[in-house]
């Protein structure tokens, strides 16, 4: 259970840093 | 075709998955692209959940007695540390330089290595998990395997009494384990298969009753063993079957097609 709540938070974690560098990209696109 | 082969794993990577592969896209059609913003607090973030998931990681090892589990689990371990570390990287360079290339592409294969290593450690648990069923499903083959020398009603009633809370956790088990599948097909023959090993409990019971009696009054032995040992036979298959359609993964199916 403790797994599965600690690779939930670094998803959420990882999607938020991809999403805030790919709006950076999008301008350009 | 589901890419993930559960609902709890494509709901955590699902959503990660989307959006490394956006950024992936977005790099590769403005190579040089804009300025990047400054990415430490995200990255700390990351960095401050991938330093949790390691610590929460070697826990379970170190509690588990799955030796495959204990094998496994490191490596993915170590993948999802070191793309945290090309992360930190990538955001030392684009605060010096927010056109950095090489920055770009760390930051693109630090978050695919997160994906990757995380994807593999929840492949991992689940196998992990799915080791514990099959280990139910084998006791209730063990039970089913001393049939033969069940020839007293008393030993029946042992024998059922055994047997039921060990049939009743499989079935529960199993069960669960469907609801979890994203892969209709492989939902689809863990329903069958164990429908038809809760159809055959039943003729089981009565088959050993018969068998019992047979051996008493000296009548129709041969035909009450034959017909015994031919459901524990069909019982047996359906499990053996059971076993196998646990293991599977999407990918598996595919690799063979």
């Amino acid at each position: 259970e403790q797994i599965l709540e600690a690779a939930k938070s670094i998803a959420a974690a990882t999607a938020a840093l991809v999403k805030t560098a790919s709006a950076a990209q999008r301008e350009l696109v | 075709m589901p890419v993930f082969h559960t609902k709890t794993i494509e709901s955590i990577l699902e959503p990660v998955a989307q959006q490394v592969s956006r950024l992936v896209i977005l790099h590769e059609e403005a190579e040089d692209g804009n300025a990047m913003p400054d990415l430490a607090v995200p990255v700390r973030a990351v960095k401050a959940a991938v330093d949790n998931l390691v610590r929460v990681g070697y826990e379970t090892v170190n509690s588990s007695d799955d030796q495959i589990l204990k094998q496994d689990m490191p490596p993915a371990l170590t993948r999802v540390e070191e793309s945290s570390l090309l992360l930190l990287d990538a955001s030392d360079l684009l605060r010096a330089d927010p056109y950095s290339g090489p920055a770009r592409k760390k930051l693109i294969e630090g978050s695919r290595g997160i994906l990757q290593g995380t994807s593999a450690l929840l492949l991992a648990f689940d196998e992990s998990e799915v080791r514990k069923i099959v280990r139910v499903c084998k006791n209730v083959l063990e039970y089913l395997a001393i049939t033969e020398v069940v020839d007293r009603m008393e030993d029946l009633v042992t024998f059922v009494k055994n047997l039921s809370p060990v049939l009743t956790r499989m079935t529960k088990n199993v069960d669960a384990r469907e609801k979890e599948l994203t892969h209709q097909v492989h939902r689809d023959m863990l329903l069958r298969s164990l429908e038809q090993v809760k159809n055959l409990t039943p003729v089981l019971i009565s088959g050993i009753k018969i068998f019992i009696t047979a051996k008493q009054s000296g009548q129709g032995l041969v035909e009450a063993q034959n017909n015994r040992d031919y459901t524990v036979r069909k019982m047996s298959d359906e499990i053996h079957e059971i076993i196998r359609v646990l293991q599977l993964t999407t990918y598996d199916e595919e690799e063979w097609d």
